[in-house]
């Protein structure tokens, strides 16, 4: 939208509401930090600032476009709401987005259907001209999450919505995550030159190795190659497919002597967070014995030439293939990333390889599961149950056990789309814990394999434990959905013999259409990654609070205010959110007032905005302009004809003539 | 394994609804199907 009013500052207020799903409170935070990982829009909880964003759960999904700067400007986030593409799509609109298939020029790349739009709903098509929107020089998206999908508001079963490039049919309404358009329009829009917890980024394919150091002291180095005759064959950004391409660093340990290391350094880092998760791929086909650790080199004025700090390592058997890793970091004073690579005792063919590096001021996923041979999976595998397959289980970090089944071809309802359910399970520590399990956040993101985290469009679904959901059996007792699976769950096997429960499932039939799946790099190298996190988000059950010293300039019924100050006011009946106070033992109005506006009146009923105002004086003016002008005139004409009246009267018997005549 | 007794919620309801649908079913009437233009729209809603 264009208009500089309609900006939000960089750091927007929110407030969340009561109303609001649990669930959906933890998801809107989950979006929040793709913002900040994206672009350089942050959120902050509201402290009185005048104007800022309310999110309750209302009837529907809904936002106002741009900053309407009327104090509170609400966000609804309602019944099935609760995905993060969707609250970031909302989010967009508060920004300053329209949809995408709105633009000045869209007719130029899809074709609106107006026979196929259900009655009155042709509408929904508006475009708006480029003397109200821009598109920010950013070519047409139609991978934007702003786009509406091609079934939008039909009346039938054709497309309303026909892109002029035929591929790009089933690629419009994709709701995973921001697409690059969209991140360079808000970048654009918000004039980001960087974004706030993204830190580093590196697959290695240019010569200076993103700023990489070699270590010194140490006895070999890491080698910047396109491949390694013991393997790997390709690097894991490009898998080989883009000839001239497909870099990655190498520490051999097919040479030299047991104990010899090998140190890469990354260049200087300045953490604003105090944690940092650091992804990257690697690849292990030395000796059992060799290791890759991992350091951090923290720099102050106690220790100029740097600290090192061990954060993890990994060893283990070699595999013939890149494998994903994570690590947490908890650094808060600038410093580097050090990669160690040691030769261990034992004969070696190969060694440490490394690739797609991402560090990012983020909170790291609490576990991976990885399903290899992915796409034999899928041509094998039948639809429904016969096709589900589960996760390992997986421990949080307060001790829950947790699974996730996946319908590869997914359920009988749904075939064609993976469906993903969690499951609580029985687990080492059931006896010591809460049941039923109150509010944690079960979170399962299919990995886009991007090699550029910011550049990542995965697919995610949360679902929360509620400890208060439960159905009614026959004999009228309670059974807890997320009670104790050795209560509530069924006794299964896994294929290694061992015996556990698993508890009842939630989730949904519709997580990704195989169509999707198959784009982006969902599955790279014929495997997908999930990355799944549970998450203590009991916190978000209390009220945020409010801001001490500011009333808020409400305007929905769901916001919590401050009580009247007397039973004299219950009836009285401030509009517009007014605040009732008693002043000499009468009820009195205390109108809300924002930047460029204010109501008014005996029960705040007028409206105000800085532009009638300016219409009052300029009004005023011109009115005194003409009220003076007319006794101007009045007076001239009044003089003159005075002055008529004398002459004639002094010069009696003289006429005027031409005499040249 | 096969499980002796699965019970699985689908949060969605078998349906892969947009937020374009979800309104619609809802009887909302926003512009383009999620965007509030006053704040009477958010009040009725």
């Amino acid at each position: 939208i264009l208009g500089d009013e309609y900006r939000w500052p960089t750091t927007i207020p929110y407030y969340l509401e009561d109303s609001l799903d649990i669930n959906a409170k933890g998801v809107i935070l989950k979006a929040f930090e793709q913002y900040r990982l994206k672009t350089c829009i942050d959120y902050k909880p509201w402290e009185g600032e005048p104007n800022y964003i309310g999110v309750f759960k209302g009837n529907g999904c809904f936002s106002s476009v741009g900053n309407r700067r009327i104090g509170k400007q609400t966000l609804s986030i309602g019944n099935n709401c609760d995905r993060i593409a969707t609250i970031e799509h909302e989010f967009l609109h508060a920004l300053g987005f329209w949809h995408e298939q709105s633009r000045a020029d869209r007719d130029d790349y899809v074709t609106i259907m107006w026979d196929r739009i259900s009655e009155g709903k042709q509408h929904n098509f508006n475009k708006y001209s480029d003397t109200e929107s821009s598109s920010l020089n950013v070519p047409y998206d139609y991978s934007s999450m702003m786009h509406y999908s091609k079934t939008a508001f039909m009346n039938g079963t054709e497309p309303t919505i026909v892109t002029r490039i035929p591929e790009f049919m089933d690629v419009i309404g994709q709701r995973m995550e921001f697409s690059d358009s969209d991140l360079l329009k808000v970048n654009r829009l918000y004039n980001c030159s960087s974004s706030l917890t993204f830190m580093e980024h590196c697959s290695f394919e240019l010569e200076n190795i993103c700023g990489m150091i070699q270590g010194s002291g140490d006895h070999a180095d890491w080698e910047h190659v396109m491949q390694v005759d013991g393997g790997p064959m390709t690097d894991y950004t490009t898998m080989g497919k883009c000839e001239g391409t497909g870099y990655f660093m190498h520490f051999s340990t097919a040479t030299g002597m047991a104990g010899h290391k090998a140190h890469m350094e990354s260049r200087i880092l300045y953490p604003k967070r105090g944690f940092q998760c650091l992804q990257f791929f690697y690849y292990n086909n030395g000796n059992q014995n060799d290791e890759l650790n991992i350091w951090v080199r923290e720099y102050d004025e106690m220790n100029p030439e740097g600290m090192l700090r061990r954060m993890g390592g990994i060893q283990g058997e070699p595999q013939d293939y890149w494998q994903f890793h994570y690590l947490s970091l908890n650094v808060s004073k600038k410093f580097r990333v050090v990669f160690e690579g040691i030769k261990g005792a034992g004969v070696s063919k190969g060694g440490f390889s490394i690739d797609d590096i991402n560090l990012s001021e983020t909170q790291c996923p609490s576990d991976i599961w990885r399903i290899r041979n992915f796409t034999h999976l899928l041509a094998t595998s039948p639809s429904g149950a016969g096709g589900r397959i589960y996760s390992p289980r997986f421990h949080s970090s307060e001790g829950y056990a947790f699974q996730i089944g996946l319908y590869v071809n997914g359920t009988n309802s749904n075939p064609g789309e993976l469906a993903i359910y969690f499951h609580l399970a029985s687990g080492l520590n059931d006896d010591r814990l809460q049941w039923p399990c109150p509010w944690m956040q079960i979170t399962g993101l299919l990995l886009d394999q991007n090699p550029d985290i910011r550049r990542q469009m995965s697919n995610q679904r949360s679902v929360t434990t509620d400890p208060t959901l439960f159905e009614t059996e026959a004999d009228g007792s309670k059974i807890y959905f997320w009670d104790d699976p050795r209560k509530v769950g069924s006794l299964v096997q896994d294929l290694d013999g061992t015996k556990y429960y698993r508890g009842p499932g939630r989730g949904t039939n519709v997580f990704l259409t195989h169509d999707r799946l198959r784009s982006r790099n969902f599955i790279k190298g014929d495997d997908v990654i999930f990355l799944i996190t549970m998450e203590d988000i009991s916190r978000l059950t209390a009220t945020q609070p409010l801001p001490q010293t500011t009333q808020p300039p409400a305007t929905t019924s769901s916001v919590p205010t401050t009580p009247p100050a007397s039973e004299l006011c219950d009836t009285f009946g401030c509009e517009n959110d007014g605040v009732c106070v008693v002043e000499n033992g009468k009820p009195v109005c205390r109108c809300a007032v924002g930047k460029d506006w204010w109501f008014m009146g005996e029960k705040c009923q007028i409206k105000g905005k800085s532009e009638d105002t300016v219409i009052a004086a300029v009004s005023a003016s011109v009115a005194v302009f003409a009220a003076m002008l007319l006794v101007t005139v009045t007076s001239v004409y009044c003089v003159k004809k005075k002055l008529i009246k004398k002459m004639q009267r002094q010069t009696p018997g003289i006429v005027m003539a031409n005499i040249n005549a | 394994q096969p499980a002796s007794r699965v019970i699985e919620i689908d949060v969605d309801g078998g349906r892969d609804q947009d937020i374009f649908d979800i309104n619609e079913a809802l009887g909302l009437d926003l512009v383009e199907g999620d965007i509030l233009t006053d704040h009477v729209q958010a009040i009725n809603s």
